[in-house]
């Protein structure tokens, strides 16, 4: 266990993320990450044939969540301010879980690192996901997020609220923008995750929240943008660096870590070198 | 105000769907990155004034907004012993920020002091150069200073005095696990 004051992450004999506990009280929460292949090809669109590879404007997943073996490398360390856990899954997905001292409200940080993505060995684009799984929550296929920035919108699996429908494609068409949180609730037992940047997500399973953290593809999607989405950065596929809040706990306590992360305060620097402190005061 | 107006263009051309979704070209996007970092920029002397007022000081304190401290590099922390870190928060209510900072050592131990003279408690790691790593991006800080800055007041600041102390005290080392191959 690593924490403080009565809150802690509990890790198994892998070193893999097995429960939280806050004041006495434990809750099993998993952690993993995958990711899709791409959808490359045609699609038959009311009897149309065209290019709908999954692509900048459309996520279109081939098959199930590919989930990376639960043996990553680990690290931990263990300090007075900040105790943290070094995942590296490959050698481009790798991740830090941290637990404060008196972070109030109480969250969990999951600082992950994806890319370069590689496209080329298999011949087909990936889209990462980061998933959490809350084992004894049962949420029902009801998720809320907070789509269009301002209040949490309640979202049913495989429902509209204003038609009748039938998906083709279970799992994007179960995915809802992310702005800065994603929720799942059963009863009072409340998780939520906070995030950094806007990012698709869903709960696709029972108790899981899963969000997408980056994207590498081959193919263009015809919607108009008319090139693959695949960034480089040096040459090489682009690494995207960013943060998930794990906050259990109540929608108030999340929203205050929303204040407090995506709209976090700025830093300024300046040298004190030859500035005694009395000075500087 | 001359300065702003770059940022305000900025924001303006920010406002298409293109940006906003992130379905633009990839060299639109490239230039998306270039006229914010201009306008980041033009605003540096505007921030400093602003602080400076805030903070009652005479002189315009000399600030830097570093950029790239979001891929744990920043030429103040990482050259200097002695430095301060001053955090404004924009907001209309109270934060209590977690700061992380690259520094250049691993070994080195820090105080930070508010202008109390108070000291909050401070841990500096290894920054896993393995796990964060960042291909292209040569430099990249040995360390990662984390302090806990307690309250910072709504449409405030906060200013911490950070120093390198001199004669350590002996640290914890990490706990490792024996490490797996990945596959």
């Amino acid at each position: 266990s690593l924490g403080y004051d009565g809150r802690y992450i509990n890790l198994d004999a892998n070193g893999l993320l097995e429960s939280i506990t806050i004041d006495g009280k434990t809750e099993s929460v998993q952690m993993d990450c995958g990711f899709y292949k791409g959808a490359v090809g045609n699609n038959e669109v009311f009897g149309v044939h065209s290019n709908r590879s999954s692509g900048a404007y459309i996520f279109r997943p081939n098959g199930t969540l590919n989930l990376f073996a639960q043996n990553p490398s680990v690290t931990i360390v263990q300090g007075d301010v900040v105790s943290e856990v070094r995942y590296k899954y490959s050698d481009w997905i790798s991740s830090i879980l941290r637990i404060y001292r008196g972070a109030e409200p109480f969250h969990v940080e999951h600082e992950w690192l994806v890319g370069p993505i590689p496209i080329d060995d298999q011949g087909f684009g990936k889209e990462v996901v980061m998933r959490y799984h809350v084992k004894d929550l049962h949420n029902n296929g009801e998720f809320l997020t907070d789509s269009n920035g301002r209040e949490m919108l309640k979202r049913r699996m495989n429902y509209r609220p204003t038609w009748d429908v039938d998906l083709d494609e279970k799992i994007s068409g179960n995915y809802y923008p992310v702005t800065t949180r994603i929720a799942i609730e059963d009863g009072d037992n409340i998780w939520s995750v906070v995030t950094d940047r806007a990012q698709g997500g869903s709960s696709l399973r029972d108790g899981t929240m899963e969000l997408m953290v980056h994207r590498r593809l081959t193919h263009d999607d015809a919607f108009g943008v008319g090139e693959a989405l695949n960034e480089t950065a040096f040459g090489k596929g682009l690494v995207v660096r960013g943060i998930h809040y794990i906050v259990p706990g109540s929608h108030a306590d999340a929203r205050k870590v929303v204040q407090n992360k995506v709209l976090h305060p700025w830093y300024f620097l300046s040298s004190s070198e030859n500035i005694p402190f009395e000075d500087w005061r | 105000r001359a300065d702003l107006i770059a940022m305000r263009e900025a924001m303006g051309i920010m406002q298409h769907h293109d940006a906003v979704t992130g379905t633009e070209q990839q060299h639109v996007a490239d230039d998306y990155a270039r006229v914010l970092n201009i306008g980041f920029h033009d605003c540096d002397d505007i921030t400093s004034k602003a602080l400076s007022k805030l903070m009652g000081s005479a002189e315009p304190v000399q600030l830097t907004n570093c950029m790239l401290l979001n891929v744990s590099s920043c030429p103040v922390t990482e050259t200097n012993d002695d430095f301060v870190v001053t955090i404004y928060n924009p907001l209309s209510r109270e934060v209590r920020p977690l700061v992380r900072l690259p520094v250049a050592s691993t070994t080195a131990q820090y105080t930070a002091k508010c202008p109390e003279g108070k000291e909050h408690p401070t841990q500096v790691n290894v920054l896993p150069v393995e796990v964060l790593k960042i291909p292209g991006r040569p430099g990249q800080a040995l360390g990662e200073l984390t302090f806990l800055t307690g309250c910072v007041p709504p449409l405030g600041y906060k200013s911490f005095y950070i120093s390198k102390v001199s004669k350590p005290k002996p640290a914890k080392k990490p706990r490792t696990f024996a490490p797996k191959e990945p596959t």
